[in-house]
């Protein structure tokens, strides 16, 4: 089963 | 003192279209560069990034930068009031709550004055780090919209399979499965027709379509749409606004579990 990622996965908070 | 009239509402309601269904509450910065905005959904998986470029205005004045926090439902009802046709003006005030719109028709005989309140919003923006992508395709976005939509019909993923001269859209559901090939366009008269595919390395990733949907509300925007994908890093979708700026969307993966 595909596992939705997250966006703060790949970019952090500025 | 912020102002700026673009020569035709059409645009930006357009833009607002493709915007409000993704996110709810955005704020719209405001500098000498242009209006800008920067969001994520609900469910912080995907983001959408709005530029409008001074340039791209008939008038454009801002003499400090100020954030307008809009209701983006509250904003598209008022830009509805607009006739495509109408010229637009945006005026708000440096430390006002208010934000006008003001509808002009072409022949000048009916001017409409809208004032929207504005919301003290504190949304996370995110730093998105300029890079390379292993493919991109530029296509029609009429033709990206219908791929998506008829996947759906399938199933809830897309998985998309860059290689050489292509693109294959497959998606797998308990009813069956589909796969959609486009081709590299060999010879275009129209640029708008064109599909172009450029491979650094090919690369096979797996997105939800439910927000790819959303992201083709972008459609009426631009006659061409660019994806740009790497292995293991957000899709960008991207909708060129003609002579103003543009719409990028950034999906986050599915990965194999």
């Amino acid at each position: 089963i595909a596992c939705q990622q997250g966006l703060f996965h790949y970019f952090s908070e500025t | 003192m912020f102002e700026c009239r673009l020569p035709k509402a059409e645009v930006l309601k357009k833009t607002m279209d493709a915007l409000k269904d993704l996110i709810k509450e955005a704020v719209w910065d405001v500098s000498a560069q242009g209006l800008s905005l920067q969001s994520m959904d609900s469910s912080h998986v995907s983001l959408v990034q709005v530029t409008l470029r001074t340039e791209g205005f008939d008038t454009f004045r801002c003499d400090k930068n100020i954030a307008l926090g809009v209701n983006m439902d509250t904003m598209q009802k008022l830009m509805k009031c607009a006739s495509n046709d109408d010229n637009i003006t945006l005026k708000s005030e440096d430390n006002g709550d208010l934000l006008s719109l003001i509808f002009e028709s072409p022949n000048g005989e009916k001017t409409s004055e809208y004032e929207m309140k504005l919301m003290d919003l504190d949304i996370e923006q995110l730093g998105i780090p300029d890079q390379e992508y292993s493919c991109t395709i530029k296509m029609p976005s009429g033709e990206f919209q219908r791929i998506c939509r008829d996947l759906s019909n399938i199933g809830e993923s897309v998985n998309i399979t860059v290689v050489k001269g292509g693109v294959d859209f497959s998606a797998k559901g308990d009813i069956g499965n589909a796969k959609i090939h486009v081709t590299e366009s060999s010879n275009v008269d129209n640029e708008k027709d064109a599909v172009t595919v450029e491979v650094n390395e090919p690369v096979n990733l797996t997105f939800a379509l439910r927000y790819l949907n959303f992201f083709t509300k972008a459609t009426p925007l631009s006659g061409q749409v660019s994806l740009s994908i790497s292995p293991d890093v957000p899709l960008v979708v991207a909708y060129e606004i003609e002579d103003l700026g543009h719409v990028k969307y950034f999906l986050a993966p599915k990965i194999e579990n």
